[in-house]
Parts: structure tokens; sequence; C-alpha cells
């Protein structure tokens, strides 16, 4: 997955992304680990689809502001209507 | 603000609920308190209304759950999914799930359990996530003193009226809206004409209330600081009009328009608000000015006008006699004060800007102080 220059992420990062994005906004499970796609394409549309949502700068990556934000605690409701 | 799809709302206003079950991190008045708080705030700018039963099928059933709880979102442990809870509609619809592996509180610590009841039961009502971040519904949970984001905003407020309208005007018990925009002028405390709304002791320290605002003076720190009220009790309305500490029972009583609610500490009490009139006002008195509570007599003196009622806290009944001319047994004092405060033996009466210090044994004004002096100004 590339960063596009952003800090390197770490496996647990990706996991909680991978799971985040899962969760709140209805990202196909993959059998394939998050940090191991090769197309990532679908992967930033989600990650700019949360940013959007929540108000963050839309960039796609997983930046700093989007990891921090991602730790935080939060309603368990699916941000992405079913 | 936006709505589940389809926009699923309840089909009567009147809605009833019931708490299943409680976690051990609170007493159970305190659950019970803070769900019934949070209903209040958005049956204030709505016609809803709730009652709580204690059995059978309600409408929003509340529970505290680990892990997998029956149904396909189970909670992950401490952190990240706090509660969730569905749209309305029958059977498990409408209900609210709280991870009872949060650690729950009524304050900054921990889980505020107030504030996610409040936002959960919005999606009860038929709210889905905001993104407006200054909104309740906003999905990430935040607590801070220094904002204001426990209080509706105006997309919550249009969000839930788009579903059921707004509150009928003509109900004479309108509480008015908390809202967060526009933001009302933030008071500055060496302001030389600020004056105050109500002052009141809270164990020991000094809270000196301004529009949405309050200064707290402790003893260890002459400097005060100073709070939003919605940050300390987040069901209060702004502009308050009187408050005092009957501190032989460790509450704080709070007045506004024909309205009062207590306070212990951090925590509204259960049952509250309550009208003016359950103390012994005749109707016609619609609100009090001030009010202060004489430890040493066990009196509260209630000021409203160019009158002052006693109140006996032992016997919880307005004393024989009473109102009597404030001119009378305040000389000096004059009539529509602003704010009381009783302190070394002294009545500190707050009007305007002026601050006068009343000895009740040489029955006269001993100081004439500005407002803010408490202030260090």
């Amino acid at each position: 997955y590339p960063l596009h220059g952003a800090v390197r992420q770490d496996h647990s990062t990706m996991d909680l992304a991978q799971q985040y994005l899962e969760k709140y906004y209805n990202f196909r499970k993959n059998e394939k680990q998050f940090y191991k796609r090769k197309d990532s394409s679908s992967v930033v549309k989600k990650i700019q689809e949360m940013q959007k949502f929540l108000g963050l700068e839309i960039t796609g990556e997983l930046d700093s502001n989007t990891v921090e934000l991602m730790h935080k605690p939060r309603c368990g409701v699916p941000d992405v209507g079913g | 603000f936006s709505t589940f799809p389809g926009s699923p709302k309840w089909r009567k206003n009147h809605i009833s609920y019931r708490i299943v079950n409680y976690t051990l991190d609170l007493p159970k008045e305190s659950v019970d308190s803070a769900i019934e708080r949070a209903l209040k705030v958005w049956e204030e700018v709505t016609p809803l209304t709730f009652s709580r039963i204690s059995e059978g099928e309600a409408d929003i059933m509340i529970s505290f759950a680990v892990g997998e709880h029956g149904d396909f979102y189970p909670f992950d442990g401490v952190g990240q999914s706090l509660a969730h809870a569905y749209p309305p509609g029958p059977g498990f619809y409408g209900d609210a799930h709280f991870d009872d592996d949060e650690k729950w509180s009524l304050g900054p610590s921990g889980t505020n359990l107030f504030l996610v009841a409040a936002h959960e039961l919005g999606h009860s009502l038929g709210l889905f996530h905001s993104n407006n971040k200054e909104s309740l519904m906003y999905p990430v949970y935040r607590f801070s003193t220094s904002q204001a984001n426990i209080r509706l905003s105006q997309d919550d407020i249009e969000g839930i009226q788009s579903l059921y309208g707004a509150r009928p005007s003509s109900d004479a018990t309108v509480v008015p809206v908390p809202s967060i925009s526009p933001k009302p002028e933030t008071p500055v405390k060496c302001d030389p004409a600020l004056s105050f709304d109500a002052v009141t002791m809270l164990r020991g320290e000094f809270l000196f209330f301004k529009d949405r605002h309050f200064w707290r003076r402790t003893q260890w720190n002459p400097e005060p600081e100073f709070h939003l009220i919605s940050a300390f009790w987040p069901s209060l309305p702004s502009g308050l009009d009187a408050a005092y500490e009957a501190n032989n029972k460790d509450r704080v009583l709070i007045f506004k328009g024909s309205q009062f609610w207590a306070v212990r500490g951090n925590e509204v009490q259960a049952g509250y608000p309550k009208g003016i009139h359950t103390l012994g006002f005749p109707p016609t008195v619609k609100k009090i000015d001030a009010a202060v509570f004489e430890k040493e007599k066990k009196k509260t003196y209630f000021f409203v006008g160019d009158k002052y009622w006693r109140f006996d806290e032992t016997r919880q009944l307005m004393d024989k006699g009473f109102p009597r001319l404030i001119t009378d047994d305040f000389p000096g004092i004059e009539p529509q004060v602003d704010a009381v405060l009783h302190a070394f033996g002294f009545f500190y009466f707050f009007r305007g800007s002026s601050q006068f210090e009343f000895d009740p044994n040489a029955r006269t004004v001993t100081h004439t102080l500005k407002s803010n002096s408490w202030l260090l100004c």
C-alpha cells in the first residue's frame, strides 16, 4: 500500500485502519492483508470517504490526524447506511 | 445532519423506555438520572415526551452489555466502540446498548454516560450520524471542558425537528433551546461593567455565574477558573437567575424562570427541574432574583423584586410573616438584587457592577465594592 510520502505505517496502524473501515465504512473484507493489497484505489477511496465524513483533510492517506482520530472512542453505529 | 435510510421515525409523540440493567460503575440512581437527562435534551426541542416503564417491552430498551450480546454488533472491550443504538421501529429497533467494558462516569474522566446516552438516544429517535464536528451526533466521543460540544447544536436541532417538528411554542414550560450557534459573547472577568447572574458556594468554593459560563474560585488557587456551565452540568440552562448551596444537604439549588434544579457535585439530581411554587411561593412570583443560605440559622433567603422570603431548610417550609421589604431588614440595600453570597459572617449583595458588604449584626452596609472583586480584579 503506497503511503505517498506519509510516515511509514506499522502493521498495527494498518490493522486498525482495516478494521475501522470494515466496521464503520462498509469496507469489503478481503482475505489479503490491508497493507499487502496491490490495488489500493478502493482503500484510498474508503479512507477519503472516512476523512470527508469526519471533517478531516481529504488526503486518502493514513496521516497522523486520521490515525489519531481512528484511535478515539466513538459510537458503534457505522457512518455509512447499510 | 442526516437520518437513517428511509428516515424511520416514531409515529407517535409519547415514547416509552426501560432501563433493562445497570453498569456497576455508577449508582443506579445516577444511571437513571443520566438517561432521564439525555432524553430531556431531545424532549426540549420536539413535541416528544418520554415515560419510563419497569417491565415489559418499551419502545426504547436500554441495556449494558459486553462483547457479543445478541446482535450482530459485538462490543470490543475498552475504548473504540462505546455504544450503539437502532433507529425507530418494532422489536430491537429503537434500543440502545452501552459497552460495559467502558468506565462509565458522570464527569470528564472515563466515559460520560449522559453525553453518550444523549447521542445514542438521538439514534433511537431516528437521527443518523452528522459530519458536523460541533454536533452531538458526530460519531467521535469528545468531552472537553473548553467546548460546548455536549449541548445540542443547531445541526442537531434541525435534524430532530426535520423528523418531529418543533416543540409547540404555546407550551408555557418550554425551556430555552441550548444552542452553540450563534456563539454569545464570552464575558471578561475584569470588565468594569461585569455583573453576575447568580453566585453560590459549592463545597467551599465560590461560583460566579454569567450567561453560559461561570468562574470557580477555590481556596487553594486564588486565580479563578473559567468554565462553561454545560461542561459540569450538561442539562442546566444558561443565563441563570439564582443559586444557593444548602450545604447541610450537600446540594446546590439552581433557579431559572419558574423552574429549579438540584445538583450534588457535578451531578444534576433526578426528578428536576421542579416548579418554584413547590417551595411555597405564590403564583404571582414568576422568577427568583437571588437566593442565599445562612448555614448558622439553616434559613434560605429568596429575593424577588423589592421583597424577600425566608425558607426554613429544616422544615422545608416558608417562614410565616414573609415576604418582607428588603429595605426594612437590609437597610442600605436597594431592591432588585442580582445575587447574594453569605461568607465570613457578612452578606454580599450584587447589583450590576456593584457589590455591597452587609453586616447583619450592625444592620448596615460596611463596604461597597466592584462585583468582580472576588475575581482578583
